[in-house]
């Protein structure tokens, strides 16, 4: 499954 | 505050590359100059630019403030100049943002209530690095459009290709050493990343030939990051979230 990260998931 | 531009190409840059995340877009007046951050609705990409005083022909700001525009509604007054036309913007005490552009046209826009809440950068590492020229990352973008919504990158020692795959097929472009186009590639680990071009190509024909170099910079499975190299304009980055397998 490919899914798409947030900015703010690296926050 | 009164700032005033030489020239219009940086400002129609700045708010293209804007125009292509948010509709309402809050700027941060300081002495030290203007500045923007913020990130589309989705938070999948954050546009972080800084533009020092310096960089303008006159630029004055006592006290710091923020204001708040339609991008949409600045875009088409801004669009309203040639290319050698300075704008100038100053904040009228009925709130209302009054940009002169050229010599006569005096327009006044009503600012809107600013929103923003202040958005940090993320934390990450940058293993590889890769700096190409505008024109021509422009083009990898297209040639992967033709196949695919998304691009990744990967580099290996001092060597990196972009490439896409879809329904239809796939693509793979080395990036082969030219001096011309190409200039730098390295990597501190190798490193892959997946972005989608739906972000990624606005901003990058928003900025367009404002800039002429770019830098591309990502490690595995993190946010990449693009700086546009814009003469006058200290800082316009920005940050892609990646695409991940889970």
């Amino acid at each position: 499954l490919i899914r798409q990260k947030t900015i703010a998931d690296f926050f | 505050f009164e700032a005033k531009t030489s020239g219009s190409d940086d400002l129609k840059a700045i708010i293209s590359a804007i125009s292509t995340l948010v509709e309402e877009a809050t700027f941060v007046a300081t002495a030290e100059g203007i500045t923007f951050r913020g990130m589309d609705p989705s938070h999948v990409a954050l546009i972080d630019i800084s533009w020092p005083n310096s960089a303008f022909e006159k630029y004055e700001c006592d006290s710091d403030i923020k204001f708040g525009v339609r991008i949409d509604e600045f875009s088409k007054l801004i669009k309203r100049a040639d290319k050698k036309d300075s704008i100038e913007i100053s904040i009228s005490e009925q709130n209302m943002l009054l940009v002169t552009v050229g010599k006569n046209k005096k327009y006044k826009m009503r600012l809107i209530e600013s929103s923003a809440t202040d958005t940090p950068l993320p934390k990450i590492p940058y293993d590889s690095k890769i700096t190409l020229s505008s024109s021509r990352f422009d083009k990898i973008l297209g040639d992967v459009q033709v196949v695919s919504d998304y691009l990744t990158i990967h580099t290996s020692d001092s060597k990196a290709d972009f490439s896409g795959k879809g329904d239809s097929g796939e693509v793979v472009i080395d990036l082969e050493k030219d001096i011309d186009e190409i200039g730098e590639i390295s990597s501190k680990e190798d490193s892959i990343g997946t972005y989608s071009l739906e972000y990624l190509n606005p901003v990058v024909k928003a900025v367009g030939t404002t800039a002429g170099q770019i830098t591309c910079e990502f490690s595995s499975a993190k946010p990449l990051r693009i700086e546009f190299k814009v003469a006058n304009i200290g800082r316009i980055h920005f940050y892609l979230a990646p695409r991940v397998e889970s």
